[in-house]
């Protein structure tokens, strides 16, 4: 089974 | 003051189809340099950024740096009351509450103006960095629309697989498996037909259907649509719009459980 990642885990936060 | 305004209405029209399905509100951010958008969607796995640089309006004015936050489906009732020729300039006064469209028909005789209230957004706002990334690959947008549809029959995910010898887009499910391959191409006639690939190594990723059939829909905005990818960051798919700006969309990977 797949999961669909979060972007909030990829880019920060302004 | 600020004041844009375009000589077709019909690559707003564009613009709107390509990010309505999206999201349901944005920011429209207007300064010196143009207009940017960026926003999420509402489950936060995709991200889309407009930019419409100033220089590809037929007349832009921005006094002072206005944020117009705007329902979506609102703005795309009133762009289809413009004519694909008309020419449509966006209004808004400093701290206005409130956008006014204008559409011009060609030989001037039609008129319409249409006044929409503003929403006031609370965004988040998220830092892109900088990415060099192991693969990119450029294609026509309609084969890659149609990659995208086709696919989407056989399951909920399709996996793009980059190497050096071209790329293979995967699905499968319940009914069996597709795969699609696509070669660089060697030469051609014309030049959005092109399968070009960039590759610092090879990169296989998987991701939504369904998120990358709501990006085809910026196809009519561009002939060519570029794929960026690394390991176990984001996608971006990004459609350049002639003479004025570019949509990008990011999309975040699936991962094994």
């Amino acid at each position: 089974p797949l999961t669909q990642t979060k972007l909030q885990n990829f880019f920060t936060q302004i | 003051m600020f004041e844009a305004r375009l000589l077709r209405s019909s690559i707003l029209k564009k613009v709107l189809e390509a990010i309505k399905d999206l999201l349901t509100q944005a920011t429209f951010d207007c300064d010196d340099n143009g207009i940017q958008l960026q926003a999420m969607d509402n489950s936060h796995v995709s991200l889309v950024s407009l930019t419409l640089r100033a220089d590809g309006f037929d007349k832009y004015r921005c006094d002072r740096n206005i944020s117009l936050g705007m329902n979506l489906s609102s703005m795309s009732k009133i762009l289809k009351c413009a004519g694909d020729k008309d020419t449509v300039t966006m209004k808004a006064q400093d701290n206005a509450d409130t956008v006014t469209f204008v559409f011009e028909s060609p030989n001037q005789e039609k008129v319409s103006d249409y006044e929409m209230k503003l929403m006031n957004l609370d965004l988040e706002h998220l830092g892109i960095p900088e990415t060099e990334y192991s693969c990119t690959i450029r294609l026509s947008s309609a084969e890659f629309a149609r990659i995208c549809r086709d696919l989407s029959q056989f399951g909920e995910s399709i996996v793009i697989s980059c190497t050096k010898e071209g790329v293979r887009f995967s699905a499968s499910g319940d009914i069996g498996s597709a795969n699609i391959a696509l070669a660089q191409t060697a030469s051609v006639d014309k030049e959005e037909e092109a399968v070009v690939i960039e590759m610092e190594e090879p990169v296989t990723l998987t991701f939504a259907c369904q998120y990358l059939n709501y990006f085809t829909k910026a196809t009519s905005l561009s002939p060519q649509v570029q794929l960026s990818m690394s390991a176990d960051v984001p996608l971006v798919v990004e459609y350049r719009i002639p003479d004025i700006g570019h949509i990008r969309y990011y999309l975040a990977p699936k991962i094994d459980d």
